[in-house]
This record gives structure tokens, sequence and C-alpha cells, in this order.
């Protein structure tokens, strides 16, 4: 199956997101 | 719409109070499967550096409890980084904060499956903050070596600050303070 993968600056940006 | 994650997380949390048993003082303090929820939690508890010593914070696999005797942990090992207590206010939370965003980002590329999970034990004068892999055999070396790279990339780790892997059976049957590595990188 494919995997669910998240780059450190995805997962940064999404810190702020409301 | 919440960023699902491949995986769901579990925080664990263990206070280390004299008067209870080892396994009384692990708590499973709750689960995630979103970035979102990843954060929201993140931002509502202490930083590591905060915890008293003596403190653990695991972040396992749903279905993997953070201790040697899960079946998941039992053949394993860890990647070992140890911080200095005046590394304390710096590092320890960045360092716990990235191995945690390699987790649950899969960021270990075709070997995140053998990640189980991450234990920062907060100690008065040496912090370690240990990734547990699944499977220690020496035919997986290949892949434990890849995430211990991974881990000193992220990690930003110069060759001189290195990281050693253990096996658990060789952590519990320690003679002394210090386990053999089984890497060192």
């Amino acid at each position: 199956g494919t995997r669910i993968v998240y780059e450190r600056s995805t997962l940064m940006h999404l810190r702020n997101s409301p | 719409i919440k960023h699902p994650l491949h995986n769901t997380w579990v925080l664990w949390y263990y206070d280390n109070d004299r008067k209870k048993s080892w396994a009384e003082n692990l708590k499973e303090i709750t689960s995630f499967s979103t970035v979102e929820d990843f954060w929201s939690l993140y931002n509502h508890i202490k930083a590591a550096s905060e915890l008293k010593p003596g403190s653990d914070y695991s972040l396992f696999k749903k279905g993997i409890r953070p201790m040697w005797e899960d079946d998941a942990n039992k053949q394993g090992g860890r990647w070992l980084i140890s911080l200095e207590k005046r590394q304390r206010e710096i590092d320890l939370d960045n360092c716990w904060l990235e191995i945690m965003l390699c987790m649950i980002g899969e960021s270990f590329e075709g070997n995140a499956d053998e990640v189980n999970g991450a234990t920062v034990n907060v100690r008065p004068k040496v912090d370690k903050i240990g990734l547990w892999t699944a499977d220690a055999d020496k035919s997986k070396a290949d892949v434990n070596m890849a995430i211990g790279r991974k881990i000193k990339d992220r990690l930003n780790l110069s060759n001189r600050q290195q990281i050693h892997f253990q096996l658990h059976r060789d952590t519990q049957t320690k003679s002394g303070s210090a386990a053999k590595n089984t890497f060192s990188i």
C-alpha cells in the first residue's frame, strides 16, 4: 500500500494552521 | 479536514514515584492519528526539559508498549542519543521533537515499519533519547544502520557526536552503567 509521508517542513507548517 | 498520519501513535508518561511499582508509574496519556491532533497534544503538555528528573515520555505505535517485554520489542534494539544536562535547555526539546516528527512523518523511507517508537529519559546528569527498532538481528544490520544515519542527519549531529545502537537484551543484562554498543556512528 502507499505510505502517508510528511516532510518536516509540512509538519512544521501545519503547526500554525488554526 | 485533518491530515491523517500513516500510523496511530500513543504518548506515554513515566512518573518516578518511588512508592509505586514501575508498571504503576507508566501512564498512557492519549493517542492521535492526525497531524493536527499531534500538535494540539504537543502544544498542550510540558516540554521534556520541564519534566522532573526521573521522568520519561514515550511515543510508540498503537499496540506496542514502551517496554522491553512487549512482543514487538523483545528482539529489538535502540539508537541511543545522550545529551549532557547543560544541553537540556538548548537541545533536548528540539531533539525529542525532531525524533517524533521523523516517526509520525514516516521519514525512515523503506524502513519505517521497523521503527516501534521512542523514549526520552530525563535524568539528573545525562538525558537520553532512544529510538526503538523492532529487530536487532544481524540480518537487519543495514536496516538499523540506515535508521541511525537518518537520525544523525535529521538531528544535524556531527561525526564527533556519536549515537550508539544497543540490543535491548544487552541493555537488560548490562553490568555497571554502560551497555554494549552493537554499532556506533
